[in-house]
């Protein structure tokens, strides 16, 4: 479902060129619950930010189902992102003026088969179902660190996208509850065929997956293998 | 070093009332590597602030070095917390239009018998134990999470305050780095006498802490025993 050809991603810094991503090619088949372990600044968040068309390659091509993602307009883009990818942000992105709840209804106002009562009880249950059904009505700054790292996986599952991507969902998380969201993502993963793709440093997570890859200073590698070698 | 007695912290959301924090008492002793655990939303960041003066409690005495903290006018709290507590948010909160190297030099500034070139050196040494010597030029939206958090990190250490308050440090960090930062401040804990205050989920902070107490749902719990019982 995620076509990864050769995809590069450079930037120019005070004269210097930083090479966040080095030529990676991988296949990411549907419903795979997939996780991409590697030191911190290895470039997970860049290559999740270019599989869920927030960021562009610097070169290679991205498909998603089979489509060239540079093909496609800003609009097309945006929503292709709004409809099939739910994405949990490392530093969660919550809009501060709304509450839990608000914040989770939010991609589901762009689901037009959706009326106000179906959103008020999806959103009821994804919350209720990460812990949060007491904290529907708390602001991003009214709730813990890990409260808000659940709101932020509440608001990306609720739109029961095709394509999940989380960059390091649990990093906020005690045990208990972290094993309680990978439990719930499996679940889904099961039960909806839904695609996982993680970042995590989370030996909980990665021993969840069906499958490991591994980037290190923008390379992929796997087993100890480079890819495609 | 640090002496919170019966300290209470409440909200007051929608008319109703959030107990965050229960009739908290504990002492902390001077040069302790203590780790706070407890779940998500249990009230570890808010004892945190409570300690680190960047809030005020609802009820109960907060005393720093034998000093009632609530006796202070505003100007006092802040050279003390200028002077002598190093905090590491949860959430960084770094200066976005700062370089990596001017985030940790910012509270070296308020320290008025260093020049510049000692304050140079002192925020290359920080950012270079850290690892991250090669983004010193970076700004906050030009580095990865984990890199955000070692900044934050950095700036903490930087000042070499007596009481280091760190709000799940390790978050964002893989094992190799996170297991060096923790060795780092064992370190300086050791040499300096720095009393260390973590609030934590990563098992391997709280076994290289020397003391461990538990909060659940806002009231201490230390060994299954509720303290001072
Ligand atoms: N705008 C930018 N300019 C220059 N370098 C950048 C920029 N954005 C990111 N980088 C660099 O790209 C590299 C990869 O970053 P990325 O956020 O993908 O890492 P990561 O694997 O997610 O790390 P972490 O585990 O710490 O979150 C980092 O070394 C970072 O410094
Ligand atoms: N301004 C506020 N109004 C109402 N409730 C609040 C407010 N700020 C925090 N809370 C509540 O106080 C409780 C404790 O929050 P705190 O941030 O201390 O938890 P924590 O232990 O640090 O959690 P985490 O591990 O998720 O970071 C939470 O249940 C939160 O919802
Ligand atoms: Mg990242
Ligand atoms: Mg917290």
């Amino acid at each position: 479902v995620v076509r990864i050809e050769h995809v590069s991603k450079r930037y120019v810094l005070g004269g210097q060129e930083v090479h966040a991503l080095k030529d990676i090619t991988l296949d990411i088949e549907d419903g795979v619950f997939l996780a991409i372990a590697g030191p911190s600044g290895s470039g997970k968040s860049t290559l999740l930010n270019l599989i869920g068309c927030i960021d562009t390659p610097s070169s290679g091509k991205i498909f998603l189902s089979g489509q060239d993602v540079s093909d496609k307009t800003p609009d097309q883009l945006a929503s292709l992102r709004a409809r099939s990818i739910g994405f949990i942000f490392q530093t969660f992105n919550l809009l501060p003026v709304l509450t839990a709840a608000e914040n989770v209804e939010y991609p589901l106002l762009q689901l037009l088969h959706m009326d106000a009562e179906e959103r008020r009880e999806r959103v009821h249950y994804f919350l209720k179902i990460v812990g949060l059904a007491e904290k529907m009505r708390h602001r991003p700054n009214e709730l813990s660190g890990g409260q808000r790292q659940r709101v932020a996986i509440a608001r990306a599952l609720a739109i029961e996208p095709a394509i999940v991507l989380a960059d390091e969902p649990t990093a906020n998380l005690d045990r208990k509850t972290g094993d309680a969201i990978i439990e719930l993502m499996k679940d889904i993963n099961r039960r909806l065929k839904t695609t996982f793709i993680f970042s995590t440093h989370d030996q909980r997570v990665m021993s969840a997956a069906d499958r490991q890859v591994r980037i290190e200073d923008g390379s992929l590698r796997m087993l100890g293998v480079r890819t495609g070698e």
